[in-house]
């Protein structure tokens, strides 16, 4: 899911 | 949130300030280029523009309009204000950054995780901040004289790398599917970038003396 991906990171 | 993401987001932020105080207080850009800053505004420009539409966390929010407007007030401060433009070193930032940025979005059209327009914008980011400290460091090795807040800057920047990777070390151990070769290689390629950089930080700093890295 794209939320709890690698997307979270800055 | 790990402890070592938090480090890594902690020294990049300090980083960041660390210029702007140099840059503002001493109203001086010696030895910081310009190309590098633009190629960081384009990297987080490209890499947040889900910023107002994916709402994760506040932190997240926040961290992400400081690199914006850290990154953009820099170049700012570099091209445009009458005092601090006059101390940047131009013809030694000679660098031709803009030809980094066609391979990596070539590279992220053909090598992404999903191929849309917001992930393959994110991918180009990450390709071209594993480069975009590439006319930083050519600009140090010109400079004789380095001065101590630009070490620095350069220093918590790679810092930032380093615990990225520890970072995905400890996510991948922690968490199901966090298999991410795209971010794995090119935060190394970029982390590997500094190790030259490392090596004469400390051994300038054990020694105790300026630091200068090798023509």
């Amino acid at each position: 899911d794209y939320l709890d991906d690698y997307h979270d990171e800055l | 949130m790990n402890i070592f993401r938090l480090a890594g987001d902690m020294t990049h932020l300090f980083s960041v300030l660390v210029l702007l105080l140099k840059i503002h207080t001493i109203k001086s850009c010696a030895g910081i280029s310009l190309k590098t800053q633009e190629l960081y505004a384009i990297v987080f420009a490209t890499r947040y523009l889900d910023i107002f539409t994916n709402y994760i966390s506040l932190y997240n929010t926040i961290m992400k309009l400081i690199f914006l407007g850290s990154s953009f007030s820099i170049v700012w401060y570099m091209r445009r204000h009458k005092i601090v433009r006059r101390s940047y070193d131009k013809d030694q930032d000679t660098f031709r950054h803009y030809f980094l940025m066609l391979p990596c979005l070539i590279l992220a059209l053909i090598i992404n995780e999903k191929f849309t327009f917001r992930e393959v914008m994110w991918t180009f980011s990450l390709y071209l901040e594993a480069v975009a400290i590439l006319p930083q460091l050519v600009l140090l090795q010109r400079t004789r004289n380095i001065d101590n807040l630009t070490g620095q800057y350069v220093f918590l920047l790679g810092a930032y790398r380093a615990f990225y990777i520890l970072n995905w070390i400890y996510r991948y151990f922690t968490e199901e599917h966090f298999v991410h070769w795209i971010t794995w290689i090119s935060g190394l390629v970029q982390t590997l970038l500094y190790a030259d950089f490392f090596y004469y930080y400390f051994q300038s700093w054990k020694n105790n003396v300026k630091l200068e890295l090798p023509a």
